[in-house]
């Protein structure tokens, strides 16, 4: 029992080793795949992308586009729904999705 | 008996972790997925209307979407130079990153909810190197990775 | 008041960030109450 436990362990150490050698890799892959220039400009979504990722019609969607590290403070709902945003590289865009 | 108890604890703390691990190398193929469909996508879609979409139109990744009832009051203050918002709602709202606005918009193929289908598993496979195939195929089939290893 | 704190402006990374902000907003019972009161008129309606 004791030789099998030690194999399994032995067999966890490699897997978990290799997850993180794919998991450094994956980060990398998808880091250059958004720094691509040609990516950066067709990276985008319509605004009736999102109307339709929001089934029920009577939902208002404000899109945020804020600079790398921009804080998001979202409070305890105890004493009021607040949101604040602050940046520290240049200014936050902030716009309502028309409905049509 | 002592040593086989501290090697079943030990055995047990590796086998949480490399279930955290996979989850999240199974969300980063989920994004790479995504991105790469997204692109692609607006490339077709370019090409066949032969001009990028008005400018007004399109929202530049990354971003994050703030949602709530049209009923909400929402009473916003902004500093001048647009860098500090302070938002109050009377009401709740919900907050999605543009990863999950992709995943709505069906970029992501369904793997995240194991309702891909046999077309889509050949497109998934084909936007993601070798070496990650069988973490998609597994997504796909909606099992864990870590049957592999413990039989279970 | 305890709140959450995130960064964002960077393409992807972890989404359950987003997960907990939404369970704490719409767990507590204020939204419970406002829905109680939802059958009053919708006040007037601010935009941006």
């Amino acid at each position: 029992r004791y030789q099998d436990l030690q194999k399994e362990v032995s067999d966890f150490t490699q897997a978990e080793e290799k997850l993180d050698e794919l998991i450094t890799k994956c980060n990398l892959q998808l880091r250059l795949l958004t720094e691509d220039t040609q990516n950066k400009k067709l990276g985008y979504v319509m605004c009736q992308d999102l109307r339709k990722s929001f089934d029920s019609p009577d939902q208002l969607v404000m899109v945020i586009r804020a600079p790398p590290e921009t804080q998001m403070q979202v409070s305890e709902p105890s004493e009021g729904y607040q949101v604040s945003l602050k940046s520290t590289q240049g200014p936050i865009d902030v716009f309502l999705c028309p409905e049509d | 008996a002592q040593e086989c108890q501290n090697l079943e604890v030990e055995k047990q703390k590796r086998l949480k972790r490399i279930r955290q691990k996979r989850s999240q190398l199974e969300e980063l193929i989920l994004q790479q997925i995504a991105f790469k469909n997204l692109v692609q996508r607006n490339k077709v879609s370019e090409t066949s209307s032969l001009a990028p979409p008005p400018s007004g139109s399109v929202i530049q990744l990354p971003f994050i979407i703030l949602n709530t009832d049209v009923r909400t009051v929402i009473d916003c203050s902004i500093s001048s130079d647009k860098c500090e918002y302070l938002f109050n709602f009377d009401n709740t709202f919900e907050i999605h990153d543009d990863i999950e606005i992709l995943k709505r918009m069906g970029m992501s193929l369904g793997l995240e909810s194991g309702k891909c289908t046999a077309d889509n598993l050949v497109v998934a496979k084909s936007l993601v190197p070798r070496s990650l195939e069988t973490y998609v195929i597994g997504m796909a089939r909606g099992t864990s990775q870590i049957s592999s290893f413990t039989g279970d | 008041r305890t709140r959450i704190l995130v960064s964002i402006g960077e393409s992807f990374g972890t989404s359950d960030k987003f997960q907990k902000i939404n369970a704490m907003v719409n767990s507590s019972d204020r939204s419970l109450k406002r829905s109680l009161d939802m059958s009053s008129a919708p006040k007037p309606l601010k935009r941006l």
